[in-house]
């Protein structure tokens, strides 16, 4: 080790308790950063293939078909911006005539933590039906459901989007106020309900594996605020 | 910035990377595989104090203090980091959920002397 300093009056150490000194502090570092008390206990994790997939539709995601920017590197780094991603619970339920997706998705706060959601997207993915007879575009419909409700009572129409799905791809529906709400509502469970229609048809992928790459998530681009004051605050 | 190896006692950046394998924190950070620490040591003789840097405003007000108190008004200034770059993560929080953040100042970059 270096010769003691006099501003930080740490006597030279040998080399492996130099070593795990460093670890330590380099975890001590990551954790405090990161706002985290403990390293997370993870004990199921999202699939490998969904995971790998939503981080290349995130990566790749600079132009969208929707004109919202791009993802990355669009909070200055000082106001310490977080992109999170979040898979849903997907149930599959029969509404009458049509088929509709229920998603669900856990978004928890810290206690006495308030986000400011700077944007946010629902990615599903919509399948073509490889008929090139047919019209290629299709209504899509996302709505709210109440926490707890029944599916297609009690549930608000958020957005309604002609899709061009000449070709199976993914499909953004900017859902930032809503998440907004969501979170200064301090609730737990964000429930969606996505239908996609052509002639009655349900073109959109419904698959409920959770092994296929195509399952729906949402991405969030969001920053702490001060409870209080509602203002971005910076600790020094 | 001079680079830590054998022969150097001065001022230096030494090389500290961990592999998030290795402390089994791989489970719960996807990427990257690991962390450029990088840390500083080495002496500072006087002929080399007061090199510029972002950190080195602080260090340089406690020394003052120290001279100004008379304590220990002898002693070399302190090999600090002076350039940093944020360290990207993507990683799984304690909900769960996916979250990616570039956190600022985490990896050093270059050390000199206050």
């Amino acid at each position: 080790g270096s010769p003691g300093c006099a501003s930080c009056g740490l006597p030279p150490m040998e080399k492996d308790a130099e070593e795990r000194l460093m670890i330590e502090i380099a975890k001590q570092q990551l954790l405090e950063k990161l706002h985290l008390k403990e390293r997370p206990n993870i004990t199921n994790t999202v699939p490998r293939v969904a995971l790998l997939t939503a981080l290349r539709k995130l990566h790749s995601g600079r132009v969208r078909q929707d004109g919202t920017i791009e993802l990355e590197n669009n909070i200055p780094t000082k106001d310490q911006g977080y992109e999170i991603v979040s898979f849903a619970d997907i149930n599959e339920t029969d509404n009458s005539d049509k088929a509709s997706l229920s998603l669900t998705f856990q978004f928890l706060q810290e206690r006495g933590q308030s986000i400011q959601v700077l944007q946010s997207s629902l990615w599903i993915y919509a399948r073509s039906s490889g008929d090139p007879h047919r019209d290629s575009r299709l209504l899509a419909r996302v709505f709210l459901s109440a926490d707890g409700g029944v599916s297609g009572s009690n549930r608000t129409l958020l957005i309604e989007k002609m899709l061009e799905v000449q070709e199976s791809n993914w499909h953004t529906f900017t859902i930032t106020r809503t998440l907004q709400a969501f979170l200064d509502g301090g609730q737990h469970r964000l429930r969606l309900e996505v239908s996609c229609e052509e002639d009655g048809q349900n073109l959109c992928s419904l698959d409920n594996s959770a092994e296929t790459p195509n399952q729906p998530f949402l991405v969030a681009q969001v920053r702490l605020r001060d409870s209080h004051s509602k203002h971005l605050v910076r600790k020094r | 910035s001079l680079r830590c190896g054998e022969d150097v006692t001065v001022c230096c950046k030494r090389d500290f990377y961990i592999k998030f394998k290795d402390i089994q924190w791989d489970e719960w950070i996807i990427a990257p595989e690991g962390y450029h620490m990088n840390y500083c040591m080495g002496q500072c003789p006087q002929h080399l104090s007061g090199s510029p840097g972002i950190a080195s405003s602080f260090h340089a007000t406690v020394f003052s203090q120290l001279k100004v108190n008379g304590i220990n008004t002898a002693t070399t200034s302190c090999c600090v980091p002076t350039e940093r770059r944020p360290l990207s993560m993507v990683y799984f929080n304690s909900q769960h959920s996916i979250v990616k953040t570039d956190v600022p100042d985490m990896i050093v970059e270059s050390c000199g002397c206050t």
